[in-house]
This record gives C-alpha cells, structure tokens and sequence, in this order.
C-alpha cells in the first residue's frame, strides 16, 4: 500500500542518515525519491559523503567506502523491518582493519534483536562471533563441519610474515 | 522465531547429511577457499523458497544436488531442513490449509535428481507456495535485504534508481 | 592479423593450463574457441576443474576459486606478452590465507621480468614487497605519500582479537 | 623500459604535488580505506590516454580535478607525470612526429577546470595520439591486462563468450 510505503521509505531514510554516520564517525549521506509527486513508482536516489571530504558522485567512492555505505543501507532497512535472523557473506572483504571493527560492532548492536551469521576470512570478524563453525574439505570436493575454537582460527589465519626476497 | 537448526544431505559439496547448531547471537562460518561455506548460504535460500538456479549460481536446478568428486558417486538427491523455534507464534504453517499450532517448526525440500520436488512443513508434505506465504511479512525468504551474498553488497549501490526502487519494494 | 591471434591464443592456451595447475596445485583448466572454424570472430569459452571436484559449471566455483582462475588467465596473457610493468588492485581481496600465499608466489615470480605494482590490505601480500608505500588522509579529503616499513604495516593492520560480548 | 617515478598534482585525492619512486621488482601500496590507493592507478590510465570518465569512476573527466575538502578549495588543474627509464630503447617517442632519442621519456597530462588539456613528452607539448602510439604495442596503455582495476578480476570471469573474445583481441 502507499501509506506503508511512505512510512518505511520514511524510517529506512532517517536510519540511513544516522546509521552513515555512526559507521564513517561523521560526514552525511541520504536516500529520496527521484519525483516525490510520484511516490508509487519514483526511483531512489542514494548520495553520501564522508567526513571531511566534498559531496561528490558515489561511484568516485573507494571499495570500501562503498561496501560501508552498503553496509549502512542494508541495517536501515534491518532497523525498519528486523528479520529474525540475517546471512552476511564475507562483506568485509574490502574493509580496512578499522573498518572491519566497525562491522563487527554494528552486527553486534543489532544481535540483539536478531541472530546473526557471517561467513568470514578475517580474524578480527571472527572475534565477534559467540560460537564459530568451521568448514573445510579434508576429502577433496566433499565439506564437512569441524569445531574451531578461536584462538585456533586465529591461528589457522594467522599472518606469518613471509620473508621477501 | 528464532532459527535453531540447519541440516544439509545431498545439497552441493554436503554431500554427507551435515547439521549445524545455531543458537548464538551470532555465528561465524569459516574456513579455506572453495570448502562450502556459500553453499550453505544457497541452502537457506533454496529451502525460503528461492526458484532461480542463476541465484544459486547454477545453470539449473539439478545443479543443487551433489554431482560427485574424483572418489564418490553423485547423490540421488538434494534435501535441506531449517527447523525453527516457533514459540513466540511468528510463523503460522498451515501446510495444504491446515494450521499446525507446534513450537517448532521444520521445512525441508527435497529435489530428486529426476526433476521430482518435495516439501515439507513438520513432515507434513506440502507445496512450495505454503512455505513461501509461512514466511511472507517475516523479513525472510528469497531476495530479503536480510540475506546478503558474496559479492552482492557493492551491487548496492551500482544499482540504477529504478532497480533500488524495486529492492525497496520487495524489502517493505 | 589472424596468425598472431592464433599463435598469441595458443601460448595463453598453454600457459593457462599449466598456470592454473600450479595455483591449484592440481586440477584441470582450459579456453578454447567456441567456433574453432571461425577464427576471427569466434568467442571465448573457459572451464575449470579444481583438483578433487568434478567439472562443473565455473559459476559454481566459489568467490576465491574464481579469483584465483582469474589470476591464472591474467598471468597467461603475461606470460605470453609481458608488458614492462603491472598493476593489481586489491586482487587477494576474496582470498584466504593460503592462496594469498600463492598468490605472492606467482608474482615474485613474474617479477624478475616487470614490475608490480600491488595495493593490498593483505599483510601476507605486503611481505612479498621490496618496498611498501603508505598512503595516508592525515588531513581529510587530501592523500599524502607516508614511509611504511612493513613491522609498522604489519603492527598497523595487525589483528587484535576483539573480545567477543 | 621501466616506470621509475609517478608524480600526481591536484589529481583527484592528491591535492598537493605528489611523488612516489618506483624502482623495486614489487611495490606495495597500502593504506586505510578511502586514502587514495586506488586513485593512484587512475592516474596511470589517465596519463597512458584513458578517455573514459566512467572508467575512472566518475561522471565526466572533469571528475579528476581535485575538487576540494573541507578545508581546500578546489583545484584549478589535475596533472599526472610517469617517467620511464628507456635505456633498452622499446619506447620510440615522437612527439608531432619528431622522434627523440633520451633515455628518459616523460609523460605528461594536464586537465584544466575550463577543459583545456594538454600532453607533453619530455615536456615538448603533443597530442594525446602520439603518447598512445608511443605505449602501442608495450603491452601497457588503457584497456590492458597490465592494469588490473579493484573489482575487475571477478568480472574477467563473469564475461559471456564475445566480451572475453573482446579482451583477448585488446590484449593480443
Ligand atoms: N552440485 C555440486 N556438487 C558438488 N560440489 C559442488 C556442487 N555445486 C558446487 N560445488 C562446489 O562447491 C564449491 C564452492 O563452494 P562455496 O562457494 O561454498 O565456497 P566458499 O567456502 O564460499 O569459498 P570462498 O571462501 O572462496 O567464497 C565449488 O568448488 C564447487 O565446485
Ligand atoms: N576529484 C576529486 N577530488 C577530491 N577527492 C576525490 C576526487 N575524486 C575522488 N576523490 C576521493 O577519493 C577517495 C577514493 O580514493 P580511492 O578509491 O583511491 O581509495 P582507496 O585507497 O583505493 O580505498 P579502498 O581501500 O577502500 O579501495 C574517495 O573518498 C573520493 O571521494
Ligand atoms: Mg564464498
Ligand atoms: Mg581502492
């Protein structure tokens, strides 16, 4: 219906404003419709600025500015309409150290209301979780479950510097 | 509603019946390359319902099933449960029609590799549609901003206004 | 013309079946041409067998799987032309730990005939470097060159487990 | 031939003249998200004759002009140089026709705010067709599998048979 539209444009729109800034620690992003008059079937237009820089087309945004927008975007729609659980697969991958934190701390906030599962190569990601399922395929083409501690993931994962040259 | 189970037999590189426990806020699946962990992404869809192969990555449905590897057989068959916990009344199956009051809740879906498909709602078989409509307005099922696969958070934003727009439908 | 396709397309041919054995550590790959009666306009075909599985469609390879078959075409195109210098953005991006590895294996190796150039958030990828350049936004909106050795990289994006709840 | 210097000016992120010194076998470019990493190798298609905006992640080439922080004003001009040793001789510069023989050819793109450009090699101005000849054949220049853009290793794979023909002719 129109109305339900409206109010959940509405609230997606404003979690979107606070969520951006929450995750980039400042600057101002927002989502409208393309042609308020026509509500039904106006596209949406998405724009967003980190903090200190100018507002710029969003395809000039780096991989992971993006993926934190992105990110941002989905946990709108979350806030609005909770599902009782969410599947996130490796949607760290292009994130900084710092950014990676960043993830894992809004997952956390929102696990409160929801169960959460992430598929993930980052140990820092890793550390959010409560309980880790390991995966691997000791026979070749064939998975099976194996319980990881974290500590052993971290380990499995750990960078050993190699020497180069 | 809460998800507490999930068990794999038969569906792409499971192909021994594997079960995972989920009870924690959160999990975290992990593990090398090319092991399987997307592929349990693509169960939970296809069990919600999901009917495009081409979103489970596959040329076609029968690519689901577990095709064999250097040292076994193909399987018969693809079969994925997700059983729920129910007790706060969220979900209402009513498989063909009738309402099952349980606290837990369990679908399955079956693909045989000769095109065959079963459902089931708590062994109760019944069509895809009653699973589709049990999780209609729960913020799951196929296409969800509440699953997010490999590689899809940066299809986000390339999208054009129009296909945002049609996400947001299919999200409110 | 029509023999340096031919010739240029068997050497890649070539080098991508053994590439791609090599990064696999087994397995099977090949590209041919869909119309090998029409030379000059026929397309591309490629299909890849990781070692242990069946053949099957490359959709289903995983997101590392196909980033590495990638990286096996991309390096049999320069193993057949080198060009004097090569650029690699974020490529290990969906890679765990041990492809990673493989990964910075092949480029050193290539790296006795050009120069790379590889961005990376990886620290196992920045211990393949012979020099690392920082980039830094000490002052927002504005890039500046910063000298990293790579203790400090590695200390930089070391992951310190996050305590989990 | 070999990249021995890249220097950036109001390009993009990098306001402030920039220099990096490129000699080592593998360089490594790292740094926090948004930084400018992959700004840098926009700036080497720029200068080796990439005349697609979108290719460079904006709208329209003006894009590349640093255009301000919150504390800067915009600049008035982008400029990239890349300096080459060519000891061995494989570049073959001429500018306007007038072949030039050192052993260090520089490359030099300037983009104005009004829209004016221009090109230089060895600081004689020219036009952008001859430093796209000069690179012809080298292996290196827009387009090429020696420029691996973020995100772009997925797609190699993605291509349906005619796009990945598409690139076998660009590179060979
Ligand atoms: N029907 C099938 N039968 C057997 N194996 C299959 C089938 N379909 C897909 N696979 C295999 O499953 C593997 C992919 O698994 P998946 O995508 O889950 O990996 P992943 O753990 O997510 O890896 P990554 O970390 O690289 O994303 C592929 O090697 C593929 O060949
Ligand atoms: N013309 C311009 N003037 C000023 N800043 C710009 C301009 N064009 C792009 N930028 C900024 O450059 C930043 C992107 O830089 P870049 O893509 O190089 O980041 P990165 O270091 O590769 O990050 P990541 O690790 O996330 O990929 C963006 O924040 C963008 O706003
Ligand atoms: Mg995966
Ligand atoms: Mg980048």
């Amino acid at each position: 219906s129109r109305d339900r539209f409206a109010e959940t444009f509405k609230a997606v729109r404003e979690n979107f404003q606070a969520l951006f800034r929450k995750l980039f620690g400042g600057g101002k992003a927002d989502i409208f419709l393309i042609d308020p008059e026509n509500e039904l079937e106006s596209g949406i237009e998405i724009v967003a600025r980190p903090p200190g820089k100018e507002l710029r087309s969003i395809s000039l945004l780096s991989g992971g500015e993006r993926a934190m927008t992105a990110i941002a975007l989905v946990f709108s729609f979350f806030q609005a309409r909770p599902s009782p659980f969410c599947v996130l697969d490796e949607v760290d991958a292009p994130l900084d150290e710092a950014n990676t934190g960043r993830y894992g701390e809004i997952v956390k906030e929102f696990s409160k209301i929801s169960q959460f599962i992430m598929i993930t190569h980052a140990k820092r990601t890793m550390a959010f979780g409560d309980v880790l399922y390991g995966v691997t395929m000791q026979e070749p083409g064939v998975s099976t479950p194996v319980s990881v501690r974290f500590e052993e993931a971290a380990e499995m994962i750990d960078d050993q510097p190699v020497a180069a040259g | 509603m809460k998800l507490t189970r999930a068990i794999l037999s038969g569906f792409k590189s499971f192909a021994d019946r594997t079960e995972f426990d989920f009870d924690a806020g959160i999990s975290c699946i992990v593990g090398p390359n090319g092991c399987g962990k997307s592929n349990i992404v693509d169960a939970i869809k296809w069990v919600l319902g999901e009917q495009s192969a081409k979103s489970l990555r596959g040329g076609e449905m029968r690519d689901v099933i577990f095709n064999g590897s250097t040292r076994r057989k193909p399987a018969g068959m693809a079969q994925v449960t997700l059983v729920f916990d129910n007790t706060d009344g969220v979900l209402q199956p009513a498989p063909n029609g009738e309402a099952d009051t349980s606290d837990t809740v369990a679908v399955t879906r079956r693909l045989y590799r000769s095109g065959q498909s079963e459902y089931l709602i708590n062994k109760t078989p019944c069509r895809l549609r009653d699973i589709k409509e049990m999780f209609l307005d729960t913020g799951i099922g196929a296409g969800a901003y509440s699953l997010i696969e490999q590689g899809r958070v940066s299809q986000l934003l390339n999208a054009s206004q129009d296909e945002r727009r049609a996400f947001f439908d299919e999200a409110a």
